[in-house]
């Protein structure tokens, strides 16, 4: 495992601590959309099949076990806890996300590397991954501020996005045979998807000045 | 890493 690779899942790690850090400490789940957070609980289900068939390291079965507690924990807590459940704002987070799932599903079933039952769901889970943030970045547009834990969970996970990017391109170099153009293409449309948001963090930070997004 | 079938990323 390369620096980059290495680097981007530590950075995944940080956006989701930085979200249970806001959910716990402020009791509250405002400026989050629950549909990006329910899209990330089907993307990790559905990629981790793998998980009792497949054993690659602990390093790998340990954080596939994090993250899919993590976010079918952030999922619960946003709809079953009181206090949380009354910051979300439902009005807000209207992007019918259904549709998501069920174009990436088609899509898997018709771009795949195998046409086996672990393999269509890994497709399934890069495709739907890469599109997951649209309702979180749809959300922040709209309330336009965002408040610094927000702010953050969402540069942290664009960071994971961008290191992904710089370790397969390492990897293309330094492996005889790496070819993961599913994952890659995916992950570039993915990262694509952030440059609007990182170019309003990168402003705000450099004016040190609340990160506002215009409508 | 060695990546014969699975995938070993993330």
């Amino acid at each position: 495992m390369n620096a980059f690779r290495l680097a981007g899942d530590i950075t995944h790690l940080i956006s989701i601590l930085v979200l249970l850090l806001k959910i716990y400490a402020t009791k509250s789940c405002s400026g989050i959309s629950l549909k990006t957070q329910e899209l990330y609980a089907v993307v990790f289900l559905a990629r981790y099949l793998d998980l009792f068939t497949d054993f690659i390291s602990v390093y790998n079965s340990v954080m596939k076990v994090v993250f899919i507690l993590s976010s079918v924990a952030i999922v619960w807590c946003m709809r079953r806890h009181r206090a949380v459940k009354r910051s979300y704002d439902k009005e807000l987070d209207t992007f019918r996300h259904y549709y998501l799932v069920g174009a990436c599903f088609v899509f898997a079933l018709l771009v795949h590397e195998k046409f086996t039952f672990q393999e269509v769901f890994w497709a399934f889970s890069i495709y739907l991954e890469a599109v997951a943030i649209i309702p979180q970045l749809v959300l922040l547009q709209r309330s336009g501020n965002v408040d610094n834990l927000t702010g953050q969970y969402v540069f942290f996970l664009g960071a994971y996005r961008a290191l992904y990017i710089l370790n397969w391109i390492y990897r293309y170099f330094t492996e005889a045979k790496f070819s993961r153009w599913i994952a890659c293409i995916s992950g570039l449309v993915q990262t694509a998807l952030y440059a609007d948001f990182f170019y309003y963090y990168f402003l705000s930070w450099k004016n040190n000045a609340k990160l506002n997004l215009p409508a | 890493g060695s990546e014969p079938e699975g995938h070993d990323e993330l």
